[in-house]
């Protein structure tokens, strides 16, 4: 029984024992950005471990905060990133990118960005939740943004994103409703991170949907060849398919996994807050998974895992609890219901390829 | 002259006020993202170091490396140099690739360069969060439509968080 996601139920329900921690031994870096104008504090992380940590070696500070970190209240999503981050991929070394106090004409993701491009040596694992409508952004932007990810994959980087909060999204063009997919989400050079629930919040069980959990077909990128059998897969054989009108079928489709999204605990300005939900908190989750398998690589005198879909989906998702109950929201209409996509055996619109499972996916990934 | 981002979003956020223009003499940083080279080898070592069946999978490129792939010719950057020299616009630093260029003037100077542009401070946002943005499109002269992609801190606000505390999930299953 639990009351709310913690480091201890994480552990559990993805198989990671107390051996399950960075060895202090290798050059394994991991690192998060979240663009909100939000502080952590070095304290909230110390209370947090002190609360949450007992059963795993852990770190309790941050190795490097990029930007300026104010001294003004920490902001939950600040203090969940760092938090779930450090209890997933525990006892490794942690960046925080932070960017209170950049000038006011500055866009704080474009910044990011051009940091990516000014440092040599950097976290092999990125952990981001940022994301933006795709309709919103000029595509000349998308474009370029999207060239900076492969910039990064070129050079070994692993870029997750969250999959956004918001199900299958919902805007209407030319008076008609469409599902409204997120970028960079949507990017087909970054890994997208969805979200699951507990079937019982209380128990340690399967996971369902996260009815909040992004996913959906872009509007702009062309499906990538990785994910072509995988997706023509679903199209064809899904029971629960909406109207194709609502959607861009041979899009690159996201997520590409997932993880548990709904109910954390979170330690912010001192206090333990429950029933925190939402991708960004799934995304530091799987990316800790990822620096841990890192540090198995590096360990075997391997090279980091780098930009990720091409083996996950050459594996056909080995090494993940797939997800194939629930569905995502989407339009509130008489057409769809507030339904959008759901999820189904094998690669899914709303999951992905599923949720960690360690053990395996760390066989899969040490020889992929 | 061209508009590099027609299709860009120029909407005030929900929840965001205008402060007013700013002063002329006021200093902002406006960032150049430069047209960059060889996009398409870059996508095939992308593709190359990323699939385990590519015999030079794991085999990354340094910073340095893709700098040298993807960097600006050396015309974009001696037009895109001489066109901010022009309006007087002489602090900027170029990124280790090269392919984005940060400067430093005033509101006069920007407002000259990009026609159109008009900037405003705006607060917003759970943190009150202070912007200087421009709510007008902008335009770049025809002669560098092949050098610069965009210029960023103009239309894009700070994104909004979608956390939420959702104890009804868990207290329904509770109930149930």
């Amino acid at each position: 029984l639990h009351l709310g996601v913690t480091p201890a139920v994480i552990r559990e329900r993805y198989n990671l024992t107390a051996r399950d921690v960075g060895s202090g031994a290798t050059n394994n870096s991991q690192a998060c950005a979240q663009f909100l104008d939000q502080y952590f504090h070095d304290s909230d992380l110390a209370k947090f471990m002190h609360l949450f940590g007992g059963t795993f070696v852990h770190q309790t500070s941050i190795a490097h905060v990029v930007g300026k970190q104010g001294r003004g209240r920490a902001g939950i999503e600040a203090s969940l990133d760092v938090e779930y981050l450090m209890s997933a991929g525990a006892n490794i070394s942690t960046w925080v990118y932070s960017n209170p106090g950049r000038h006011e004409a500055q866009e704080p993701f474009l910044q990011w960005l051009l940091l990516l491009s000014n440092e040599s040596a950097l976290p092999y694992v990125h952990t981001v939740s940022y994301g933006d409508d795709e309709d919103s952004l000029s595509s000349t932007y998308i474009q370029r943004v999207n060239t900076e990810f492969m910039k990064a994959a070129a050079r070994g980087l692993t870029m997750l994103f969250a999959s956004g909060d918001s199900g299958a999204g919902c805007w209407s063009v030319s008076g008609r409703h469409q599902f409204r997919p997120s970028f960079p989400a949507s990017s087909p050079y970054v890994t997208t991170v969805g979200g699951t629930s507990f079937q019982n919040p209380f128990l340690v069980t399967n996971e369902i949907v996260d009815y909040i959990s992004g996913g959906g077909f872009s509007n702009v990128f062309p499906r990538p060849s990785y994910q072509e059998e995988a997706v023509a897969k679903f199209l064809s054989s899904s029971p629960h398919l909406p109207p194709s009108s609502y959607y861009n079928a041979s899009g690159r489709a996201y997520p590409d996994v997932a993880a548990l999204s709904d109910g954390y605990w979170v330690v912010s300005n001192s206090i333990a807050i429950p029933w925190v939900s939402g991708t960004s908190a799934s995304t530091p989750v799987f990316g800790g998974i990822l620096s841990l398998i890192n540090e198995h690589r590096i360990l075997n005198g391997q090279p980091p895992l780098g930009f990720l879909n091409p083996s996950l989906y050459q594996k056909h998702g080995a090494g993940l609890f797939d997800v194939t109950h629930g569905c995502h929201e989407s339009c509130l209409n008489e057409e769809v219901q507030g339904q959008g996509f759901c999820s189904g055996p094998g690669w899914d619109p709303v999951t992905g390829w599923g949720t960690p499972n360690f053990p395996d996916l760390l066989k899969t990934l040490l020889n992929p | 002259s061209y508009s590099p981002e027609p299709d860009q979003q120029r909407t005030l956020p929900p929840g965001w006020v205008s402060l007013g223009r700013l002063d002329p003499e006021e200093e902002l940083s406006l960032t150049f993202a430069l047209r960059q080279r060889n996009l398409e080898r870059l996508a095939h070592v992308v593709q190359a170091v990323s699939d385990p069946r590519s015999p030079r999978y794991g085999k990354y490129l340094t910073l340095e490396d893709v700098a040298e792939l993807v960097r600006p010719s050396p015309l974009t950057l001696r037009t895109v140099h001489k066109w901010l020299l022009g309006a007087g616009a002489w602090n900027c630093h170029l990124v280790i690739t090269q392919d984005f260029l940060t400067c430093w003037l005033s509101v006069r100077q920007a407002e000259l360069l990009l026609s159109g542009a008009e900037f405003h401070r705006y607060v917003g946002g759970p943190a009150k969060t202070s912007v200087v943005r421009s709510l007008q499109p902008y335009q770049l002269p025809q002669a560098l439509a092949s050098h610069v992609d965009f210029v960023g801190g103009l239309h894009r606000f700070p994104p909004t968080s979608t956390l939420r505390q959702r104890p009804e999930r868990q207290v329904a299953g509770a109930v149930s």
